[in-house]
């Protein structure tokens, strides 16, 4: 399996809805 | 300045961006509510773990290796889940976790020896503050507790010590939340007298047993959850540092996710510093996503992880020629806890040949560890490196951050920040 990273996410808004199905990335967010 | 004008899928920036200060700066995130908590590198000067023991940091050596591990052990985990005739086999041997020679090659789980970002939450009656990593790969939160019956690690914070909070008390074996630990933890629990115990095991063969529990979590003043379910650990081993513990968001039922799904409806997000001299932030619940944007997740093959699909990626802005198909056979998780992306082999050389050449003006530098493209960076304070974009299914473009594109190996080097698995089928 792939795995993407922690040091890839810097910097971006990860948004785990669960019960939505879906998943978010945002810029900026830190 | 002009070059970046011309080549606009360039960034240009500080070498010394890539490193982080000596001093601590906050975040100023926009998306605070009550329920956010702040999210700080283990090994940074914003972490009081290391304020007061800066000799005990890592070398980033040490850091990748652990790091190996853990992807390693994910992808081990993910092959196990999906042998059903290993898991009748694991889950037959009731006392497995009690003798833990017998424990350690049945269940694959998750190295945690690079899971450097942690929150801060309150446990107990009167609260008693915890520093735990957070983790999206795993499900079970646990702490270490007094009395430490076997063996507990010097951790930061005073040691939670269930007899002197007013709320605690211990889950029964014929509980039906004793079951539930099967699937957060990969073993099966045993019983102490009556009482419930969970054994969780990760893939650098940390570990960590006590009895289940429930007390009072509280996420802040006015977020406090009754009754959450945790392991209260008397016999903990491993790099944790000298964390707490661990929080874990996994989609398992008994995830802090999927306990406070009445108050928070299984959302969370959090946003990671660019260095580890400044903070992030986690928060439960929806707040303003801002702009973020949305891929589905993907379909699971494991009770824990959040797949997600990669459908393409471009190096300076020019889409590198990868076949869908690579991507979908492996299939990809994203995880809080894993630092370097991983990548099918095929993918990533590809990427790492295209990187490579756009960089073609800065000579190379020796590999590090796990990672091959590297460069030499003496005599220049700052460069201009290639944007990276990941295309996530649903047409979800990211454009990463150049500290999620390049880590500094010391003042002058600095390396693409992937690695390829060793088969396109991991």
């Amino acid at each position: 399996v792939g795995i993407f990273g922690n040091t890839q996410q810097k910097t971006l808004e990860v948004v785990y809805d669960v019960a939505g199905g879906k998943l978010g990335f945002g810029a900026g967010g830190c | 300045g002009k070059a970046n004008s011309q080549l606009p899928h360039l960034h240009t920036l500080q070498i010394s961006s890539l490193l982080p200060a000596s001093v601590c700066s906050h975040s100023t995130g926009s998306s605070k509510t009550q329920s956010t908590l702040k999210v700080f590198h283990r090994h940074g000067p914003c972490s009081k773990h290391t304020r007061q023991n800066p000799t005990t940091k890592p070398l980033l050596a040490d850091l990748l290796s652990y790091d190996q591990s853990r992807a390693k052990s994910i992808q081990a985990r993910l092959n196990f889940n999906s042998n059903t005739d290993n898991i009748k086999t694991t889950t037959l041997n009731k006392n497995k976790f009690i003798d833990r020679k017998a424990n350690l090659p049945v269940q694959p789980g998750i190295s945690l020896g690079s899971g450097n970002y942690l929150v801060t939450i309150g446990l107990g009656t009167p609260t008693k503050t915890l520093s735990l990593i957070f983790d999206t790969g795993s499900d079970l939160t646990w702490t270490q507790c007094e009395p430490c019956a076997r063996s507990c690690y010097t951790q930061k914070d005073p040691i939670f010590n269930p007899a002197s909070s007013s709320s605690y008390s211990n889950i029964s074996c014929s509980s039906s939340q004793c079951s539930q630990l099967t699937s957060a933890t990969g073993n099966d629990p045993a019983c102490s007298s009556t009482t419930c115990v969970y054994g969780i095991q990760y893939g650098d063969q940390s570990f960590s047993k006590g009895f289940f529990s429930k007390d009072k979590l509280t996420i802040s003043p006015t977020d406090v959850f009754p009754g959450f379910l945790f392991g209260c650990g008397q016999d903990n081993q491993g790099l944790f540092g000298r964390t707490s513990g661990l929080l874990g968001l996994g989609r398992d039922p008994l995830s802090v996710v999927s306990q406070t799904a009445a108050k928070y409806g299984r959302y969370f997000s959090y946003c990671l510093p660019s260095t580890s001299s400044s903070t992030g932030h986690l928060t439960f619940g929806k707040s303003s996503a801002g702009n973020a944007k949305f891929t589905p997740f993907a379909s699971s093959q494991g009770a824990s992880f959040y797949f997600i699909e990669i459908t393409s990626i471009y190096i300076g802005g020019r889409q590198l020629s990868i076949s869908e198909t690579i991507f979908k056979n492996s299939g990809t998780i994203i995880d809080s806890g894993t630092v370097i992306t991983r990548l099918p082999p095929t993918a990533y050389s590809t990427m790492s040949a295209a990187f490579k050449q756009l960089m073609k003006k800065y000579p190379s530098a020796p590999a590090y560890s796990i990672l091959d493209t590297c460069f030499d960076f003496s005599g220049y304070t700052s460069v201009s490196i290639p944007t990276v974009t990941f295309e996530f299914g649903g047409g979800v473009k990211v454009d990463l951050h150049p500290n999620g594109i390049l880590v500094a190996i010391g003042k002058t080097q600095a390396c693409l920040a992937f690695a390829g698995n060793g088969d396109d089928t991991d």
